[in-house]
């Protein structure tokens, strides 16, 4: 494991707790779109059905526990929780998730590395979790207004893909015969998504203010 | 496994 995979992990990692922490501390989860949760839901399940066949180490079992967790806990503050649940932004939370999640499966299935039940979810999972953001991104643009936590938290996403990009560089150097065109490919296409985001978090930073998004 | 190696990537 290298420095820019652990540095990944661990922003990920914390980009979640920092959103779980910020619906506990406020039990308001206003601005914070359920369809991308449950997006993330679908990609972790699907990926780490290998928990039940695999091992890899400790800590790669031990995150995808604690992912699986976390997941399900913040969508059961916004579904359930009968303080947080009432500050859903339900009528402006309206992405077509169907449209990510059919397009995605046809993907899997017709570009795979094998037509097996397993490898055909995780490659599905991997075509997900790139465009999983896209219902918070367009909540935002509806709001217009994004408040620093849930700012944070998409910032830390797109660092978290970007560690990830320089980690398959620094491997693919250092590994021999290391490769793996389908995460490759669909991890850049994911830091693509952010790079806007990330345009107007750093000129909001820049200019010390509220970030606040083009109509 | 990717291309025959374990997928050890989260």
């Amino acid at each position: 494991m290298n420095i820019f995979r652990l540095a990944g992990d661990m922003t990920h990692l914390l980009s979640i707790i920092v959103l779980l922490l910020k619906i506990q501390a406020t039990k308001s989860c206003a601005g914070v779109s359920l369809k991308t949760q449950e997006l993330y839901a679908v990609v972790f399940v699907t990926r780490y059905l290998d928990l039940f066949y695999s091992f890899i180490s400790l800590y790669n079992t031990v995150m995808k526990i604690i992912f699986l967790l976390t997941a399900f806990t913040i969508i059961w503050y916004m579904r359930k929780h009968k303080v947080v649940c009432q500050t859903y932004d339900k009528e402006q939370d309206t992405f077509r998730v169907l449209f990510l999640i059919v397009p995605c499966f046809v993907l899997a299935l017709l570009v795979n590395h094998e037509m097996s039940v397993t490898e055909v979810l995780w490659t599905f999972s991997i075509y997900l979790e790139a465009v999983a953001i896209l219902p918070q991104l367009v909540l935002l643009q509806r709001t217009k207004n994004v408040d620093n936590l849930t700012g944070n938290y998409i910032f830390m996403l797109g660092s978290y893909r970007a560690l990830y990009l320089v980690n398959w560089v620094y491997r693919y150097f250092t590994e021999l015969g290391y490769r793996q065109w389908i995460v490759w490919v669909s991890g850049t296409v994911q830091t693509c998504v952010y790079l806007d985001f990330f345009y107007y978090y750093v000129q909001a930073w820049r200019n010390n203010e509220r970030m606040k998004l083009p109509g | 496994l990717i291309g025959g190696r374990k997928k050890d990537e989260l």
